[in-house]
Formats: structure tokens, sequence, C-alpha cells
């Protein structure tokens, strides 16, 4: 749409299209699209060409400009995995015991914290079994920072140096589900100080401009130091990361592409904002 | 909300009778805004508005003591519109078996709603019947068979080695043994742009015929909706949508979107996690929570 096209409204009209499409949102948007306006009138861009790259450039920053993820030398290392229904939280913790295993050579064990759904523990069980790791779990229906105690327990009993905890899907409007997630924060805490080490939020890419109050709230119940993208082998690009990464700071660790346990890779920030285009 | 923006944008008008093209203008992008925040699809918000701007510099909205209100009104109104009236209800006719299948990205909640549909034929005195045609997410066959045993609803023993269009014919020998008069088939979740995924999707829809394709789709789901939506239903001929995860914050832009470019009508919307949590669809609330 922009190559040897001068910078007009039109193009202008096109751009802010594109991004938001992309699922970055109209205030995301204008804010890039804003930033680069005294270029534009200083004709350091002469053209729509230009005026995309740098855009993908902005956005890259944004991405780039996130806290770190914390260090994984703990012994354990906790992670929790925390998001809404559905989004993958349960298959990516799957794909990160496997790298975790083969590229880091971490001694896994997964904590099966969601005790509600239907299946949810035999599910994560099989993804143990994928990875060739642990798992700690409890009958349906247990208390999930009871699974969560026990898993760190489990994990210093048997020298396994990196614990992933998984918790059921819940909607961030839903009070007592949150206190729920506060809870297994506080007893792992308890259990071992320190821990959890890191949180992870996953985040579907197919999601809207939700995701920014999914990202909230979460952050305020348990806070967060990390985002998982996942399903971005759809057709969806994921954008609305580029506002949380904004407002919160968090940077995006990982990205999920597919539903095998090779496909979850780290996040490259220069390759999704040209993406965005 | 939108009502108070729209308020704010026209506080400044001296007397009435008197927007300039301006306020007209400003009143618009108060209106694209919460639409586009509310996730409604890009092309869908800029049709809407043209729709909305025709009425907007009409008499109605000119000469209007309370202009603001008037544009709302306007708004609520094409949203209403556009959304239809009634929800149009579950397709009942037909030979028995019924059949229903369920379909959609992954992780919308097609099994979780097939087992509330079954619940929800069950207290209209139906007998359903549940088929697990997904073989291919981990204990997907264990997860609606958990489900059905907590609604006590038959659901077909799916061979593991089997595949998933040999599922749902095998099944019916199932359902007949259970005099069930609806049958519903659960999907793997599965992305609109894998080919062979989709071509067995129509293959189960080619022998099965049945008389809901139901897209079960994310209620929090962002601009990708309609492309989502038109390639299921381009593919494989859908009678409707089920809203899920309704009951959170999500505004529901794509639910409008869906309807606006596919037409597709949303039949039933997911309100929670629990099983009973399935209500009819109603045009106005959506409106009402679009707009904010
Ligand atoms: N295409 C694709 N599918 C994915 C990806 N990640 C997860 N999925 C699929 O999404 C669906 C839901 O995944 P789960 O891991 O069960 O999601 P969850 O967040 O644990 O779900 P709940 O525990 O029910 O809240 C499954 O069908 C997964 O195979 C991905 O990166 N790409
Ligand atoms: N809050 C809420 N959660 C829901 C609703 N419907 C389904 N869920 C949850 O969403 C998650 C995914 O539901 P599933 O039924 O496994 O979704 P699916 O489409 O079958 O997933 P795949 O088979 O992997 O594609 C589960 O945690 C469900 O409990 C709803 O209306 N509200
Ligand atoms: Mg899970
Ligand atoms: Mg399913």
């Amino acid at each position: 749409i922009t190559l040897g096209k001068k910078i007009d409204d039109e193009v202008l009209d096109e751009l802010e299209e594109v991004l938001v499409t992309a699922d970055l949102g109209v205030p995301t948007t204008l804010e890039l699209i804003e930033g680069l306006r005294g270029k534009v009138a200083r004709k350091e861009l002469d053209d729509a060409e230009a005026l995309k790259k740098a855009l993908a450039q902005g956005i890259q920053t944004v991405l780039e400009n996130t806290a770190p993820p914390p260090s994984r030398d703990n012994d354990p290392h906790v992670i929790m995995v925390v998001g809404v229904n559905g989004v993958g939280k349960t298959t990516s913790i799957g794909k990160l015991a496997h790298r975790f295993q083969q590229t880091e050579k971490r001694q896994v064990l997964l904590a099966a914290g969601d005790t509600f759904r239907a299946a949810a523990g035999e599910q994560l069980e099989v993804w143990a079994q994928r990875a060739g790791c642990d798992i700690v779990r409890q009958k349906h229906g247990a208390d999930p920072s009871a699974v969560a105690w026990d898993a760190v327990d489990a994990a210093q009993n048997r020298g396994k140096d990196l614990v992933i905890i998984d918790t059921a899907g819940r909607l961030h409007t839903k009070v007592n589900l949150m206190e729920e997630l506060k809870k297994v924060q506080r007893v792992v805490a308890k259990r071992l100080p320190g821990a959890p080490h890191e949180v992870l939020l996953v985040l579907d890419a197919t999601t809207g401009q939700n995701a920014v109050s999914q990202a909230k709230l979460f952050h305020q119940a348990v806070p967060l130091n990390g985002l998982i993208l996942t399903k971005l082998d759809g057709t969806a690009k994921g954008g609305v990361v580029v506002a949380i990464a904004k407002e919160l700071k968090l940077p995006i660790c990982y990205v999920g592409l597919g539903e095998g346990i090779e496909d979850l890779r780290p996040f490259d920030p220069a390759e999704f904002a040209k993406a965005l285009f | 909300n939108l009502s108070d923006r729209l308020a704010q944008t026209f506080k400044h008008l001296k007397g009435h009778g008197k927007l300039s093209e301006k306020n007209i203008a400003d009143a618009l992008r108060e209106v694209r805004l919460a639409l586009l925040e509310a996730d409604v699809n890009y092309k869908v918000a800029k049709d809407f508005i043209a729709r909305i701007k025709e009425r907007a510099v009409g008499q109605e909205v000119m000469q209007s003591l309370t202009p603001a209100q008037q544009v709302v009104k306007i708004v609520n109104q094409e949203l209403a519109e556009l959304m239809g009236g009634q929800a149009e209800p579950l397709n009942l006719v037909g030979r028995s078996p019924l059949i229903y299948m369920m379909v959609g990205l992954q992780g919308s909640g097609k099994t979780t709603t097939s087992a509330k549909l079954a619940l929800e034929l069950k207290k209209r005195g139906r007998h359903p019947y549940l088929v697990p045609a997904d073989l291919q997410r981990p204990a997907a066959v264990e997860q609606l068979k958990r489900l059905g045993a907590q609604i006590e609803v038959p659901v077909w023993d799916s061979n593991p080695k089997s595949n998933p269009v040999e599922v749902c014919v095998a099944s019916l020998a199932g359902a007949s043994r259970e005099n069930a008069d609806v049958i519903i088939l659960d999907t793997a979740g599965r992305l609109h742009v894998d080919e062979p995924l989709m071509a067995e999707l129509k293959a189960i829809k080619d022998k099965l015929l049945p008389v809901e394709a139901l897209l079960v789709a994310d209620a929090m789901t962002g601009q990708d909706a309609v492309n989502v939506a038109s390639t299921f239903h381009e593919r494989l001929g859908l009678t409707g949508v089920v809203l899920t995860k309704v009951e959170g914050d999500a505004r529901g832009g794509a639910a409008l979107s869906i309807k606006a470019v596919v037409g597709l009508p949303i039949k039933l919307v997911g309100v929670g996690e629990k099983l009973d949590a399935l209500e009819t669809f109603h045009p106005d609330r959506l409106a009402g929570r679009i707009l904010g």
C-alpha cells in the first residue's frame, strides 16, 4: 500500500487502518502516528514507505522498553501461569517444560493447579509425559494452593530445579477467583520465600482491546513479570501487546505458534513489529 | 460512556439548532472511537459512521434542543437495526435425530458449550447425545465425558485411533441405542486457514447433514472476528453463532461485526463456566455494552 507513495491524508488513513486492524487500538495507533508528525513536517520522512518503516521502529522500541524478565537462577525457580479461559495456559506450560528440559537442561516439575475444569489434570498429565517431566496432581476439586504447596515441596525433595504452576482459567472481573489466585501466590511464598519468582500472563492473539483490561487486573492481583502471546499462527496480529508494553512495561517472553510441543519461540520485537504491516 | 462523551462534545453549544459541521464531525469521531474501543471491525465502524452521518445532518439532530441525546438515539436505533430484533431460536425442526455441529477456533468454548446445550435441550424435554469428535487435544474426549456425566447426558465413547469423520458416523448407532433425538458433535478447535482441517469439517457436515452448524466464538475476539467467521461460513455454511465468555467486561464488538458482514444470527451466549450458564442472545443488551 505504501511503495512510492507520498505522505498524504490517504496514506495516514491507510496506516491507521492497518494498525487498528492489527488490534493496536486507536489511542496507541494515534500516539505512534502523531509521534512521527514532526519528522513528516520536516521532510525527514519523504515517502509512505519511510513512514511505515519508522512506525515499525517505533513499535519495536515500545516492545523493547519493557522490564527485563526475572533471572531464573533460583533453585527451584517457580513460575506461575495465569490468564482467562481458553487462552492456552496448559498447552504453553507443556511447551515450556519441553523447552526448559531440552535446551536449558533444567529438571522440570509441573503443578496441576487447575482443580476445577473437567479433565484439566489429565490434560496436563499428557503434556508432562510428552515433555518427560514430573507432575504433581491432587484430586478434582482440591484446593489449588495445596497443589502448589505440594509441588514446591516435591521439587525440593526430588531435586527438581524448575516448577511451573498451571492455574484454572478465570475472568479477571471475577473478584473471588482473583482472590483465589492471590492465595496461591501467598501460599507458595510461605513455602518458599521469594516464590513464585515469575508470573506469566497468557494472552490469546485473537483477543482485542479486552486484553488491556486482562493485563491490568491480573497485574493488580498478582504482579506479573511477563506475557506469553499464543495462537500467532492464526491471522490475528496480537497488536494489543503494544499498548500493554507501553502502559505496564511487561515484556512479551514467548509466542505460541501452534499446538505442538515445539511450537513456542522467544519473542522477537523487530520481527513482530514488521509482521503487523 | 458514549452519552457522556457526546454531551461533553456538544456542551459548548450556545442555544439550539445551530450545530456546525465541526460539531457533527466531533460527535461522529466520538462514536467511531467508542465502536473501535469495543472491538467493532474497522470497516464495519466506517460504514456505520457513514450511516449515522447521513442522519446526523438531518432535521432530527439539527433542529433538536438536545442534539447529543438525538445522536445517541440515532446510534442506538442503527445498532438495533443492525443486530436484528429478536434472537433467532435454535432449529428444532426436522427428522429425528437432529444433528448439531459445534465449530470454531481453539479454546473458544466448544466443548463446554456442547455440554451446556445438551443440558438446555434436556430441560426442554429432549434427549440429547454428546459426541466427542476431537481426537487431537489431550484429554478432550475425557473432558466431554466428564461434562456429560455431570449432567447425566450420554456420551459416545470415541475411538481415539479412529478419525473425526468416522467417529461422527459411528456415533449415530450409539445415539440410536439411547433413543436420542438431538446429537451434538463437539469438534476440535482449528484455524480457519488450516485447509486440511477445514476440509475435515466439511466432510463431517456433508455426511451428517446437521440442522445447526454453530460457530462458537469468544466475546473478546478483536478485529480478526470477521475474517474467522466469514471463512468458516464460506467453507462450511454456518447456521448461527454462539458467543462465549460474555459475562466478562469484553465489549463484544466482534458480535456486531460478524452480524454486519457475515449476516449470521447470534443464537446463544455463554455467561459462565458452569453448565447452566447459557442464555438466549439479547441484541439490545449487546448494543448497550458496545457503546459503553
Ligand atoms: N493454533 C494454536 N492453538 C493453540 C496455541 N496454544 C494453545 N492452543 C490451543 O488452544 C486450546 C486451548 O488451550 P489450553 O492450553 O487448554 O488453554 P487454557 O488456557 O489452559 O484453557 P483453560 O485451562 O480452560 O482456561 C487448545 O486447543 C490448544 O491446543 C497456539 O499457539 N496456536
Ligand atoms: N468464563 C467463561 N468461561 C467459559 C465459557 N464457556 C467456556 N468457558 C471456558 O473456556 C475454556 C475453554 O473451553 P473449552 O470448552 O475447552 O473450549 P474449546 O473450544 O472446546 O477448546 P478446544 O477444544 O481446545 O478448541 C474453559 O476454561 C471453559 O470453562 C463462558 O461462557 N464463560
Ligand atoms: Mg488449562
Ligand atoms: Mg474442545
